[in-house]
C-alpha cells in the first residue's frame, strides 16, 4: 500500500458516498445517467468475484463489500425508490455499444484466458468507459448539479492517482500491469475536458454548464 | 515482482 493508492481509494469511496447521499437526501436522481451506474455496479461484480475465492486482507475486502453495496444501492434508489425523478431521456447512451466491444476485447487481449482472469480483465477495461454515459447525459442537458460535479472530480481523481500508484509499485516493487495500467491511461483521459471545466467554473463558484 | 495477475488493489 502506498500514499497514491489509499488517497486514491479515498477518493473512489468519497465519490460513491457523495452520489449516494445526494440521492438520498434530494430524494431525487436527476442528472444522474442510471446507465452508468449499471455499469459501475457491473464492473465491480466482475471484478470483486475473488472474494468468494481469495482473502488478501481485512481493509480490501471490507471495501470492495462497500463498493459492491453502495453501487447496488444506488441502481435501486435510481430505477427503484426514486424512480420518477429518473431523467431517461436524456440518459440514452446504447449500453450495448460499451458493453459488446469491451467484452470482445477482455477475450483478446488478457494476462490468462481463465474465467476470472477474464472477468477481471473486462471489470478494468468496462470500468475505463463506464463513465461515459454520464458524461454524453451532461452533454445532453447541457448543465450539472454542483454536487454532481464533486462527484465527477473524485471520480476522476481516484483513477489519476492510481496512475501514480502504479508509477510507484513499478519503481518500488517493480510490479506493473500493462492492462490496468492502458485502462487507466483512457479513463483519466476522458475526464479532462469535465477536469477543465471543474476547475475554471466550479471551483470559482460558478454552475457548470456547457455552451449549448 | 513484475507478475500483472496478484489481484491486490481494488
Amino acid at each position: 500500500m502506498n500514499i497514491f493508492r489509499l488517497t486514491g481509494d479515498l477518493s473512489h469511496l468519497a465519490a460513491i458516498i457523495i452520489l449516494l447521499l445526494k440521492i438520498w437526501k434530494t430524494r431525487s436522481c436527476a442528472g444522474i445517467s442510471g446507465k452508468s451506474q449499471i455499469l459501475f455496479a457491473l464492473v465491480f461484480t466482475t471484478r470483486y468475484l475473488d472474494l468468494l475465492t481469495s482473502f488478501i486482507s481485512f481493509y480490501n475486502t471490507i471495501m470492495k463489500l462497500i463498493y459492491i453495496g453502495c453501487a447496488y444501492a444506488t441502481v435501486y434508489l435510481i430505477y427503484m425508490k426514486f424512480k420518477a425523478t429518473y431523467d431517461g431521456n436524456h440518459d440514452s447512451f446504447r449500453l450495448e455499444f460499451l458493453v459488446v466491444p469491451v467484452g470482445g476485447l477482455a477475450c483478446l487481449v488478457n494476462h490468462d484466458f481463465s474465467f476470472l482472469e477474464i472477468l477481471w480483465t473486462f471489470s478494468i477495461y468496462l470500468e475505463s468507459v463506464a463513465i461515459l454515459p454520464q458524461l454524453f447525459m451532461i452533454s445532453k442537458t447541457g448543465e450539472a448539479e454542483t454536487i454532481t460535479t464533486h462527484y465527477l472530480f473524485f471520480l476522476g481523481l481516484y483513477r489519476a492517482l492510481y496512475l501514480f500508484n502504479w508509477i510507484w509499485r513499478f519503481y518500488f516493487e517493480g510490479f506493473f500491469d500493462m492492462i490496468a495500467i492502458v485502462a487507466g491511461v483512457v479513463q483519466t483521459i476522458l475526464y479532462c475536458d469535465f477536469f477543465y471545466l471543474y476547475v475554471t467554473k466550479v471551483l470559482k463558484g460558478k454552475k457548470l454548464s456547457l455552451p449549448a | 515482482p513484475g507478475k500483472s495477475n496478484q489481484k491486490d488493489e481494488l
